[in-house]
């Protein structure tokens, strides 16, 4: 089973087009293997993507140097998955 | 469960656990509720659709599908919650029964069951089918990607390690064809609403081309009224409009298909997240989504029933 631990959601806030288009410069470099909640649409509406942790530096890195705004809206996937097997598995025991 | 009042709507379930649910409200409610089988997915799972009728012969229908996106668990869950409250509320609340009383509901609550299976079995962010493509190693094509509307367009993927892999061809993917066929077959859908999440959009046509439906202003405003019923029960606040205009180019998708078959009243939906979970809505937020979704279908449902075309 797939492992997401230390993979996080960043929610970007893209101002104006350039930032977006800078965003999708990220969504096209497949090494990074970001995944994309939200994708990059318009600017003013979030894009949400998870970053498996050893790209997570150099996401941030990115955003940073080209002043793009960002919060860490999910800091541990993994953790909150294991909450919703945890509420499955206590519901079935029950 | 022993019975659909016993169920917990509260959790999330597996697919057997819903396949499960299905036979028990049919058993319940052998009078109002049928299970049909649709098709077979890529990897052989049965694909049902509850029917919910209360008589005549292929009457005009709405259909309502989610989990097209495997991943976005709230929207299986809340299918399920649906199926539930239209046994209960047949009868009792006048709008859903003068509904029933002269339109037939499909609804189909796992859209894509190899897809499902994997998020509970190997991968719970897998959002695609689990077809294989010849040629290449990655798995699976968008569903909400592998349409005939625009199909090839713009706004989708054409590389099969992509996200938003539109197929090899239009209905290449088993899932979208049963629908297809299904719809076709039946010739008297007057809706189609397409559940996924998350965002908190009500969507319409088009997605693959900027050029503003003929239907439009009535959509805008049937819109209007849905995310208004919505928002009344906790203030979930739903934008709407087009799908271009509102989030961005999207080709081959399910609703500009069923727009493109005549039926007029197509919405796509995209359920809460409130800004803090994305596809990992906690269960606890499962029956409060159902609860403020169900308003909003209710009143696409009343205007397609007070509306024939």
């Amino acid at each position: 089973k797939e492992d997401f631990t230390g993979h996080q959601v960043l929610r970007i806030s893209a101002t104006d087009e350039a930032q977006v288009q800078k965003v999708k410069e990220l969504e096209d470099l497949e090494h990074l293997k970001l995944d994309f909640w939200r994708g990059p649409a318009q600017p003013g509406s979030p894009i949400d993507v998870r970053v498996p942790s050893p790209s997570t530096q150099a996401v941030k890195i990115f955003l940073e140097a080209h002043g793009i705004g960002y919060t860490t809206m999910i800091e541990d996937v993994q953790a909150l998955l294991d909450e919703e097997q945890e509420q499955m598995f206590a519901f079935r025991t029950r | 469960a022993r019975s659909t009042d016993t169920f917990n709507y509260a959790t999330y379930h597996t697919l057997e656990e819903i396949y499960g649910f299905m036979d028990i409200l049919v058993a319940e409610h052998p009078q109002l509720v049928s299970k049909l089988q649709i098709g077979n997915s890529y990897e052989g799972r049965p694909i049902y659709v509850l029917k919910f009728s209360t008589g005549g012969n292929s009457r005009p229908a709405i259909w309502i599908d989610t989990g097209i996106h495997s991943r976005e668990w709230v929207t299986q869950a809340s299918g399920v919650w649906f199926a539930k409250k239209i046994t209960q509320d047949y009868g009792q609340d006048s709008t859903l029964t003068a509904i029933l009383d002269s339109m037939d509901i499909f609804l189909e609550i796992v859209t894509n069951p190899d897809g499902f299976a994997f998020t509970h079995n190997k991968n719970r962010m897998w959002r695609k089918t689990r077809s294989l493509t010849e040629g290449s190693s990655c798995v699976g094509a968008d569903p909400n990607r592998n349409w005939d509307a625009g199909f090839g367009m713009p706004g989708a993927s054409s590389n099969p390690c992509t996200e938003t892999y539109r197929g090899k061809f239009a209905n290449s993917e088993a899932e979208v064809k049963s629908i297809v066929d299904f719809v076709k077959n039946h010739g008297n859908i007057k809706a189609f609403i397409s559940i996924h999440s998350y965002s908190q959009l009500l969507l319409y046509p088009y997605g693959y081309k900027a050029e503003v439906a003929p239907d439009q202003a009535e959509l805008d405003q049937v819109a209007k009224s849905a995310v208004t019923a919505l928002s009344s029960l906790y203030g979930t606040k739903f934008r709407y409009g087009s799908i271009i205009k509102t989030i961005y180019q999207a080709s081959g998708n399910t609703i500009d298909w069923s727009y493109s078959q005549g039926i007029k009243y197509s919405f796509t939906f995209e359920l809460r997240d409130t800004g803090r979970y994305g596809f990992l809505l906690p269960a606890s937020q499962i029956v409060p989504t159902a609860r403020e979704t169900w308003l909003a279908l209710c009143a696409i449902m009343q205007h397609t029933l007070n509306h024939p075309y």
